[in-house]
């Protein structure tokens, strides 16, 4: 549906913020490595799909345990989205990946130009 | 700014690109319309001019509306999730999610916010897919147009001085126009500081 101005939006609208088709990833703030997490396998799609994890097995394969590749995706996503590098599921990185967002992926090949893959200058203040 | 591998961009024998839309779309003109000046603002920045064909077999790009699994692989997600997605140069793909709602918004305002709701603002999300199509990968400038995310109610047209620093390390600046200083120095004005990383 395409609405013209804001006036149009039916109120509902107003209320479904977070109406999101990732808005489950939210139950798993908090979590970190070792755990195994209802869940988890979802989240390791996501950043399957948008070049986080990279890996030859068909993304249904993904289990729930937190373990160092999904902590490395972490790592790198809060590198990208400037966020502070815990490698744990924090509050502001579920909000962060909860967002919409572009279907293009951030890694290709396990590469990113964004900040994870560049040279960063800069200055510890 | 980041490119896709290889940094593919349209042969420079092709300055003068054309789009059509699927036709099973049905599309307004009015939807039309906010297309039309997604384009214009990276024509602003280069030496690219885009043209509207009513033909999808002769133009260069091709946009459509699809909801989920629409043969490319990428299915779409629903409401919210995924908005959009397209290809890099020369392939010239452009699919939105047919299950989104959007809004489409007066020209003039390039940034903003609505009260927070989920309907998304087109012709952000139509400008950010055309750096695709033009050969920018994702940047992590929070208010630079190729930045991946954008919050339902939020607006974000205006390029941002990472974004055309990244187009114009593709294509150059527009012979014709100011080099799109004018429009960074707008974006600064409207957009706030950059993230503060130096890259």
């Amino acid at each position: 549906k395409f609405y013209t101005n804001v006036s149009s939006i039916p109120p509902l609208h107003f209320l479904n913020a977070t109406r999101s088709a990732w808005e489950t990833f939210e139950k798993l703030t908090g979590c970190h490595v070792g755990e195994k997490i209802d869940g988890l396998s979802k989240l390791k799609q996501y950043f399957h799909r948008f070049g986080y994890i990279t890996t030859t097995t068909a993304g249904d394969n993904f289990t729930d345990d937190f373990d160092d590749v999904l902590q490395s995706a972490i790592n790198t996503y809060q590198k990208n989205f400037n966020l502070k590098v815990t490698g744990n599921l924090d509050a502001s990185t579920l909000r962060q990946i909860v967002k919409p967002r572009c279907g293009n992926p951030d890694m290709i090949d396990g590469t990113s130009e964004m900040n994870a893959g560049k040279k960063l200058r800069t200055t510890e203040r | 700014y980041s490119f896709f591998p290889g940094k593919p961009r349209w042969p420079s024998r092709k300055r003068d690109l054309t789009y059509a839309f699927v036709p099973q779309n049905n599309l307004t003109d009015e939807v039309k319309r906010v297309f039309a000046r997604a384009f214009t603002r990276w024509s602003e920045v280069t030496p690219l001019n885009f043209t509207r064909s009513e033909s999808i077999l002769r133009a260069d790009i091709v946009i459509g509306f699809f909801a989920g699994e629409h043969g490319d692989g990428e299915p779409f997600d629903g409401a919210m999730g995924t908005l959009a997605h397209a290809s890099s140069p020369p392939t010239g793909m452009f699919h939105l999610d047919g299950d989104e709602d959007w809004l489409i918004s007066e020209g003039e305002i390039s940034r903003g916010i609505l009260p927070v709701t989920s309907v998304v603002d087109l012709e952000s999300v139509a400008v950010h897919e055309i750096g695709h199509l033009l050969g920018l990968g994702h940047s992590s400038v929070e208010n630079a147009i190729m930045y991946p995310a954008i919050a339902g109610g939020d607006r974000k047209v205006e390029l941002a001085k990472d974004d055309i620093e990244g187009i114009q390390h593709l294509y150059g600046g527009n012979p014709n126009g100011d080099g799109g200083s004018q429009a960074s120095r707008r974006s600064e004005t409207s957009g706030g500081a950059e993230s503060g990383v130096d890259s």
